[in-house]
């Protein structure tokens, strides 16, 4: 009887779409990915010591984290425990989030205060993969 | 918001820092508390510049000393061979200088002398400031760049011989209280396909650079002369060659932890901070961590 009525409150999925409809259990709609971020230096007026590049790219990530991230985004097995605690045991503990996990360097010239000139590269410049954390 | 770890973190997000520096020269009200302005000084160094820079450029138009535009138009050309239009650094074998700076001598002492009315011999005496220079910064190469003026036609060969000197205030010493290092050497080259001529003088800077020494002084004096030596030519009227003084180009390798070491990222598989370490495969961390050093 007990399964009878649970079929009766399952909306019923139409056949053709079943990967749709079982998608909506395994990962969130906006999941957690790498967004591009295009800045010129004109924009915040420091191209007046920055020479190059003209635009640099951070990128960012953002989005959900699904309950079980797994190898997917290369996540700790931390991460699944935390997910756990926030759901189960104290809502007080935040959710995993959406950070990155793998940067690329940057190359820079700049004009220092006494007229120099300087060709740097750093590291850690730009987001080039996202994880759950 | 202080959450966002503005404390003592050198990670601290140095762009928002720069506005947050903006924000408050505008409106001091909203000064932020010393301990996130202490964040500041371990910025990545470019985000702490462009934060610094941003307080003062937005607030008050300090007067900057503007670069020499010849020296301005070959480091352009350094960064286009060095790193791609999005700025990612190329990886190439003879690339393992991760920082190049570009002094120009200071103006007072650009004075020459030797008498230029025989148009042959240049001297003249250069003062280099290197405080930009970092303990951090070690020198792989050091180059002196000289950009040749002539009214030579094309494609004439040109031998010059330079005589160099570093001036060093030895001031423990009373009796002679400058001792200087000389060098003499002779640079043969095209005037078609250099606009730039580098003279190489790591061996004589490097004691000096490796002592952090902040002013350099040295006296360099060029005959040059038209002809190869190489083709038994003889070395004949002097060139007349209107010599700028020189800029003094520093190769350096920053070994700090924010500047990029192409090696380690070869080598090793640069790890990504998210995954801190290593996670050790089922067949024990052994396997892994041999595959990681081969």
């Amino acid at each position: 009887q007990r399964r009878d009525e649970n079929l009766k409150a399952a909306p019923a999925a139409p056949p053709n779409n079943l990967s749709e409809y079982f998608k909506q259990f395994l990962f969130p709609q906006n999941e957690c990915e790498l967004h591009n971020f295009r800045l010129s230096f004109s924009q915040l007026k420091w191209d007046r010591w920055i020479i190059a590049p003209h635009r640099y790219s951070p990128q960012y990530c953002k989005g959900d984290c699904p309950r079980a991230t797994g190898h997917r985004y290369g996540s700790a097995v931390h991460t699944v425990v935390q997910n756990l605690i926030s759901e189960r045991l104290d809502p007080a503990v935040p959710r995993p989030s959406c950070v990155p996990a793998a940067y690329s360097p940057l190359s820079v010239l700049t004009i220092e205060p006494d007229g120099s000139i300087v060709y740097k590269e750093y590291e850690d410049m730009i987001a080039t993969r996202c994880t759950c954390r | 918001p202080p959450s966002q770890g503005w404390g003592g973190s050198d990670k601290a997000p140095g762009l928002v820092a720069a506005a947050a520096d903006h924000v408050a020269e505008l409106h001091p009200v909203l000064q932020l508390p010393t301990s996130a302005r202490r964040g500041y000084a371990l910025l990545p160094p470019l985000l702490k510049v462009l934060s610094d820079r941003g307080q003062r450029g937005w607030a008050s138009e300090v007067p900057r000393l503007q670069p020499d535009s010849r020296a301005l138009r070959y480091m352009k050309r350094l960064y286009k061979m060095s790193a791609t239009k999005e700025g990612i650094p190329k990886a190439h074998r003879g690339h393992l200088y991760n920082t190049v700076r570009l002094f120009t001598p200071c103006s007072e002492c650009r004075h020459r002398h030797g008498d230029l009315g025989k148009g042959d011999l240049h001297s003249v005496d250069l003062l280099f400031n290197l405080d930009r220079v970092t303990a951090l910064e070690h020198l792989l190469k050091s180059v002196l760049l000289y950009s040749f003026d002539t009214s030579v036609p094309v494609s004439s060969s040109i031998t010059c011989i330079c005589h160099l000197s570093i001036k060093e205030h030895d001031f423990s010493s009373q009796v002679c209280p400058s001792i200087s290092h000389s060098l003499a050497f002779s640079l043969h080259f095209e005037v078609r396909k250099r606009k730039w001529v580098e003279v190489d003088v790591t061996p004589f800077l490097q004691p000096l650079i490796a002592t952090h020494r902040r002013n350099i002084h040295m006296a360099v004096n060029f005959t040059c002369l038209m002809g190869d030596p190489q083709q038994s030519t003889k070395l004949e009227n002097p060139v007349n060659v209107a010599l700028v003084p020189p800029s003094l180009l520093l190769y350096l390798n920053d070994t700090s932890e924010q500047a990029y070491h192409r090696w380690n990222s070869l080598r090793h598989g640069r790890k990504s901070p998210a995954r801190g370490r290593q996670r050790s495969s089922p067949s024990g961390g052994k396997g892994s961590a041999s595959r990681a050093s081969r």
